[in-house]
């Protein structure tokens, strides 16, 4: 009743696309998820 | 920004998911990789009659090829930014590392949005919320499991690494217990604020001993899902300014990796007690060709509960601490990993 699941870690798909040089073009032609809607952020106004 | 309804809306961000593991549907067994995700309540496949190009680089499930299956007859829909997930439900026999939990309904894919899930190595989602969060399909996997009285306790813990050696598993998920050989110390426990996501009072954050941030307490989620460690945006920005991110054009944080020494310590505290990153720990160091980029392991993310703004406290967070989930007396515990 004790269940052991190995997990694996991979690449994720931002690394595979930065990787391969796809990255840019990838964002901009999608918004992967709702993460994506904050592509655009920078620092507050007036800030350094 | 999103405001959380009636329970919970889950995000996915698959873009940087990186732990999986192996599970098996159906009779004779059909094996999937899917992210084990604290962070939401459903499971999901595709399904052979997915058409997506997403679908077309994955394993799908062959309904008819299994003797167990049961269909549904019900549609199911993930709301995602860049798309609907599409796909109709079915029960079937569900086995993890040797375990079956029988009759476990679940939703096989029939259109995947996009082209995000074209490269992810893996090919579904085990959510591991509470039964709150799955808004579309019945009963969780952890659900059914506790149902059928398949596990010693109602408990599964999380130790995600960072490591790689060779024959070693980066990651182990314990289902009906905890792993005393994956952690040091005792074991911190955090009792569950709202069942839905793994929700959880933060006290404050600490930058350099300084606490300009959840000084009065806020909110936390723990996700297995979540690469990062997202906040509000307005926090958020200000602890890349403190750590010395710059964005670049396509909304990315960057650090010079030559600078990682002298980036500040950030302590979330938890139930009175700190737990401390290192720039180690919250910077995501990525070969490109023969350089090292450094990226800040913080998000932007605005999340708006009943209980105020939300923190997701995930993989960066998760590699530096055990974590256990105990659905008995709704409680988090984190030890040092």
């Amino acid at each position: 009743a004790l269940v052991r699941v190995p997990l694996k870690r991979v690449p994720s798909i931002r690394s595979q696309l930065r990787s391969e040089g796809l990255l840019q073009e990838f964002l901009k032609e999608n918004r992967p998820d709702m993460f994506g809607r904050r592509y655009s952020q920078c620092f507050p106004p007036g800030t350094p | 920004s999103l405001r959380l309804g009636r329970s919970s809306e889950k995000i996915y961000n698959f873009m940087d998911a990186q732990y999986f593991g192996d599970i098996t549907l159906g009779t004779p067994g059909q094996n999937f990789s899917v992210v084990f995700d604290t962070g939401s309540s459903d499971l999901w496949v595709p399904s052979t009659y997915c058409v997506s190009q997403a679908c077309a680089t994955h394993k799908r499930f062959r309904a008819f090829e299994s003797t167990s299956f049961r269909h549904d007859g019900r549609m199911f829909g993930i709301h995602y930014g860049s798309g609907h997930l599409l796909g109709v439900m079915g029960r079937d026999n569900l086995t993890v590392a040797g375990m079956t939990a029988k009759n476990q309904e679940f939703g096989e894919s029939v259109y995947e949005p996009g082209s995000a899930f074209v490269m992810a190595r893996f090919d579904g989602v085990l959510g591991m919320g509470y039964p709150a969060l799955a808004e579309i399909l019945g009963n969780p996997v952890f659900d059914n499991m506790l149902a059928q009285k398949l596990l010693d306790q109602p408990v599964f813990s999380f130790y995600l690494s960072r490591k790689t050696a060779s024959g070693t598993p980066e990651g182990e998920l314990l289902l009906g217990g905890i792993d005393e050989a994956l952690y040091n110390g005792p074991i911190n426990w955090l009792p569950v604020t709202a069942k839905g996501y793994w929700q959880i009072k933060m006290d404050s954050l600490v930058v350099q001993g300084v606490s300009p941030f959840c000084s009065h307490g806020c909110q936390a989620i723990i996700d297995t899902g979540t690469s990062l460690i997202a906040g509000p945006t307005e926090d958020i920005l200000n602890i890349q300014q403190l750590i010395g991110a710059s964005p670049t054009n396509i909304g990315e944080f960057i650090i010079d990796c030559a600078r990682l020494i002298s980036l500040p310590r950030i302590t979330f505290v938890l139930g009175g007690k700190e737990y401390t990153l290192t720039s180690e720990h919250y910077v995501r160091k990525e070969m490109l060709g023969d350089r090292m980029l450094c990226f800040s392991g913080f998000q932007a993310v605005d999340m708006v509960s009943s209980e105020g703004p939300l923190w997701i406290l995930g993989d960066v967070f998760l590699t530096q601490f055990y974590s256990i989930f105990d659905r008995g007396q709704d409680r988090v515990g984190l030890a040092t990993a």
